[in-house]
């Protein structure tokens, strides 16, 4: 454990519970992506089944059934609860054109070919493309809620900084995991651009265009 | 590395 590491778990689980907080605290969903949350739930939960095999630490435990929850409360609220506010006219990205691809890849390319390991190297890909749906929304919609673009931020900079956390772990520890770096570059790729319209922005009119 | 063992990241 880094400070990099920390800091960017930390961001990860600001960001759940932004988007939590501000459909349960609006009432609705608007200008969410319910796929994009599948997506996540769908991630964290072929990634986390390791919970049914192995013990690595209480913090590890606690914060892996913190995120399964939350993706999952997530959904619910945007299917089920606040379904009525749900903008699916808009949320309209074909996720099984990330699904399958993501899917053959896990296969293709992986650590060892075992079910579990590839179920693990398919959410890693899969995380890197989920907010696909999210990005397509709102370039759609050609607007987004400041608390969205703040939940956006909160993803990119995790990303950003498990980066220089696997730098910081390359350099210590000789750790080096060739899939997730990859992926997590990639992934940290497709927030740039948002990035940018963020910082030029969001600051600047508290309206995101 | 740890390739295919407990995987502590999240």
């Amino acid at each position: 454990m880094n400070v990099f590491r920390l800091t960017g778990d930390l961001s990860h689980l600001a960001a759940i519970i932004i988007l939590l907080l501000k459909i349960w605290k609006t009432r609705s969903c608007a200008g969410i992506s319910g796929k994009s949350q599948i997506l996540f739930a769908l991630v964290f939960t072929t990634r986390y089944l390791d919970l049914l095999t192995s013990f690595i630490s209480l913090y590890n435990t606690c914060m892996k059934i913190i995120y399964v929850g939350c993706a999952y409360a997530t959904v619910y609220l945007i299917y089920a609860k606040f379904r009525a506010t749900y903008d699916g006219n808009h949320d309209t990205f074909r996720i099984e054109f990330l699904v399958v691809p993501v899917g053959g890849l896990a296969f293709l390319v992986n650590h060892d070919f075992s079910p579990l390991e590839i179920l693990w190297t398919f959410s890693i890909y899969l995380e890197s493309v989920a907010i696909l749906p999210q990005l397509f929304m709102i370039s759609k919609t050609g607007e987004a809620e400041t608390i969205t673009t703040h939940y956006l931020f909160c993803l990119g900079v995790y990303r950003a900084l498990y980066l220089f956390n696997w730098i910081w772990r390359f350099y210590f520890e000789g750790f080096f995991d060739m899939i997730a770096i990859v992926a997590g570059v990639v992934q940290t790729i497709l927030y740039c651009d948002f990035f940018y319209l963020y910082v030029t922005k969001v600051n600047a009119v508290q309206r995101f265009q | 590395c740890s390739f295919g063992e407990e995987k502590d990241e999240l």
